[in-house]
């Protein structure tokens, strides 16, 4: 956050989007509540000079525990609760001398979180002299509310549930929530069923997509009244060289700040060639023979174990330094962390030309240097290879994530208890922690939903997200597509959604697609939920599905469309006959008088043979609130079953692009 | 039986609540005291986003629970980790 202002473009003179958006105090006061692990109180993301009293709408409680005062809420943090009933039933008493039974942040995923969506200013914020700059929230004026709902050992759905229905009883205005659980159908999801009815009392839910990628259907928090949020890379590095004996040099991260290597170079080994386990090369807790390691530079490959814990597991052998390197499924993403040892993060294909050499050369040898923070990186944002892609399992006609944001090495603030690799074997300290993750993309998007929200009291949770949506950007500024860290190559509206956040332009989007309480519950008609699992979802509302109508998931309002091609489609059943997909929108004008005028382009060479008829062509709009509703067709041949294509409708008045992504699925 | 026991989520009718009741924590603590003698087994009682309970039930319980008048549904709970 010393840096995504400026990417997103609302950095402004006294720290933040001075020019577009109002000031606390107001009617627009907006209270982000972040369900987290907690809050570390003291750090100066908390500071709450310059705003105004806490809003008389506000209804939360600063609850005391261990080590937490009541007093440590003040006009900036509003609000401190802990639910862990659930964590305590489920799992036994806690550890009291491992986490606060309070709402103490003891690990500082919350504390970054909650200061990325809504921290003050704070200058002079680094990470061992690493992006530094002045850290602050999206909403650097709004209010924090901090629900601590996950545990050392998770966060439990009766804790999850006890924290939102406080959250929205306080008068939260916005939710985060960067967890997830697996895909389950949103009558038996905790959070979908908290985030509906939230939806109901008008706030927002913002939720992360989860770190499942690069595998497709990977996505968590999927329910159409949920805005769920993917990463992105910032233009910023952390670059560090690793010199090999034979004089070639290949970049990767560091984040390391200790006493540095030798400049001589020093012997480098394969995890693999040092461990009699099979997975060696993982540098699993125990796998590495210490005879053979020490002194050396170690390199590892990712996966399964956490990063920074191989960082650990290499010193404690005795090595010297870690090269660690990514496999087919991280490719080129580069994520830099604050390890123990001297230490580097490759890409696949560096990581694989060290592994050539360490292979070929009787006496390898290599040194690593860590050079710093490096700015203006192009091309930039790119898809994070680890962030959840769709297709959507639980509803395929929505297309999900919604929207990707910064989430890649973001610096923000980071609790006293523990070090920034939380290792316990850490024992330094720090303000503030770069990390990775949709936890962090997620309250990106919460403080610019408050932002947004603050702009606009007026609009609905569904108009904030639209606006989001409907003005984020698919392509770089020279026209070509978001690329995506894990293959190289182009990313499509299933790895970025509508694509990235753009705040500038979501502040005038000139058209919303709005949604309704009444059109949700219509959707889960569609779905043909029975009226037991509309009462779980939507509580226990006399509401039943009308057996006379004929309901549509496609008729859902949605910012975007996911088309669905299956023979069933077809009028003749046979798989060659065409098939037609008809998807209904409308759109409110939250804008001045315009005429608006649609295009669509289609994308991949399956997406070539779709037809694409929108009715009518050309929306007038006269008043602010005016609705219009328009129809498309989209007309397909039969293709082989999981091919998927992509396309774009945009409605323009020449200052407004209102745009929604397609996606084409075959089955 | 206490080892059995985890922790479901509740959903319960509002509107069903019987007369006899003044509050629906009243209610909600009468049915599950109608299926399980053990105490103190009610976590929260949910009133904002959800109109219900989480309780530990042994799974016997959970079944019971949910024929209960009023009763809706009774889910388990889940475990959601950090992203």
């Amino acid at each position: 956050t010393t840096r995504t202002p400026e990417f997103l473009g609302i950095a402004g003179a006294g720290g933040g989007a001075q020019g577009m958006f109002p000031q606390s105090g107001t009617a627009a006061d907006v209270v982000v509540g972040v369900l987290d692990t907690g809050v570390w109180p003291e750090s100066r993301s908390y500071d709450d000079a310059g705003l105004a009293e806490v809003p008389s709408f506000w209804k939360g409680q600063c609850m005391a525990g261990a080590g937490f005062n009541s007093s440590a809420c003040n006009r900036k943090l509003v609000g401190a609760r802990f639910f862990n009933k659930g964590y305590e039933a489920a799992m036994g008493p806690m550890d009291t001398d491992r986490e606060s039974r309070s709402p103490r942040d003891d690990d500082g995923h919350g504390t970054h979180t909650s200061s990325t969506a809504a921290g003050a200013p704070v200058p002079d914020a680094s990470l061992f002299g690493f992006a530094s700059g002045t850290a602050r929230g999206m909403a650097p004026r709004a209010r924090v509310a901090v629900y601590k709902v996950c545990w050392l050992g998770g966060c439990f759905s009766s804790d999850i549930l006890a924290g939102m229905d406080a959250a929205v009883a306080d008068g939260c205005g916005v939710l985060s929530l960067s967890l997830g659980g697996g895909a389950a159908d949103y009558s038996r999801d905790s959070v979908a069923i908290g985030a509906f009815a939230a939806m109901e009392q008008n706030v927002l839910v913002s939720c992360s997509a989860g770190n499942s990628g690069p595998g497709s259907s990977t996505l968590s928090n999927v329910a159409p009244w949920i805005t769920t949020v993917g990463a992105g890379t910032l233009d910023r590095d952390f670059p560090a060289y690793v010199v090999l004996g034979n004089g070639k040099n290949y970049t990767g991260v560091s984040l390391y700040s200790g006493k540095p290597l030798p400049s001589t170079p020093l012997p480098i080994i394969y995890a693999a060639n040092a461990s009699s386990s099979t997975a060696g090369n993982l540098c699993m807790p125990g796998t590495l023979t210490p005879e053979k390691v020490a002194g050396k530079i170690v390199i590892c490959d990712r996966g399964v174990s956490a990063r920074v814990q191989k960082g650990f597991v290499v010193r404690d052998a005795g090595a010297a330094g870690m090269v660690l390197s990514n496999t087919a499924a991280n490719g080129q993403e580069l994520v830099a962390d604050a390890h123990l040892l001297p230490a580097a993060g490759v890409g696949e294909r560096e990581g694989m030309a060290i592994k050539s050499y360490v292979a070929s050369d009787p006496n390898p040898t290599a040194t690593i240097m860590v050079a710093g923070t490096q700015v203006d990186v192009h091309p930039s944002p790119v898809v994070a290879a680890f962030s959840s892609r769709g297709p959507n399992m639980v509803t395929p006609e929505i297309l999900k994530p919604d929207i990707i944001a910064p989430g890649v090495n973001i610096l923000a603030a980071w609790t006293g208890k523990a070090g920034p690799t939380g290792l316990a074997a850490d024992t330094r300290r720090v303000g503030f922690n770069i990390i990775s993750g949709t936890s962090m993309s997620c309250p990106h998007v919460s403080g610019l939903a408050a932002l947004l929200r603050s702009a606009h009291p007026e609009w609905s949770p569904a108009a904030v997200r639209s606006a989001l949506m409907t003005t984020a950007y698919a392509t770089y500024s020279g026209g070509s597509p978001l690329l995506d860290a894990a293959t190289g190559a182009t990313g499509t509206p299933f790895d970025y959604g509508a694509g990235h956040v753009d705040p500038s332009r979501a502040v005038d989007p000139g058209l919303v697609y709005d949604i309704s309480d009444a059109e949700y519950l219509d959707f889960l008609c569609a779905l043909k939920y029975s009226t037991t699992m509309i009462a779980a979802v939507a509580r226990s509302r006399d509401f039943g599905c009308a057996e006379n109508r004929t309901y549509s998931v496609g008729s859902l309002n949605y910012p975007s469309f996911s088309v669905t091609f299956s023979t069933a489609n077809g009028d003749g059943g046979e798989s060659s006959a065409a098939a037609t997909v008809t998807h209904t929108r409308t759109l409110t004008n939250v804008g001045g008088a315009g005429t608006y005028k649609v295009s669509t382009s289609v994308s991949g060479a399956a997406a070539q043979g779709v037809a694409v008829a929108v009715e009518p062509t050309e929306l007038a709009f006269t008043s602010a609130g005016e609705k219009k509703s328009y129809t498309v067709r989209f007309t397909s041949r039969s293709q082989p079953s999981g091919t998927s294509g992509f396309g774009r409708l945009v409605w323009s008045d020449g200052k407004h692009s209102v745009a929604s992504p397609i996606a084409f699925t075959w089955t | 039986a206490a080892e059995k026991r985890k922790t479901y989520i509740v959903h319960m009718a509002k509107s069903a609540m019987p007369a006899e009741y003044a509050d629906h924590g009243e209610w909600y603590g009468a049915s599950l005291r109608a299926v399980s003698v053990a105490p103190k087994m009610m976590l929260y009682a949910y009133d904002t986003v959800l109109h219900g309970f989480s309780a530990r039930l042994t799974p016997q319980e959970a079944e019971d629970l949910a024929c209960v008048e009023g009763v809706l549904a009774v889910n388990p709970e889940a475990r959601y980790e950090l992203h």
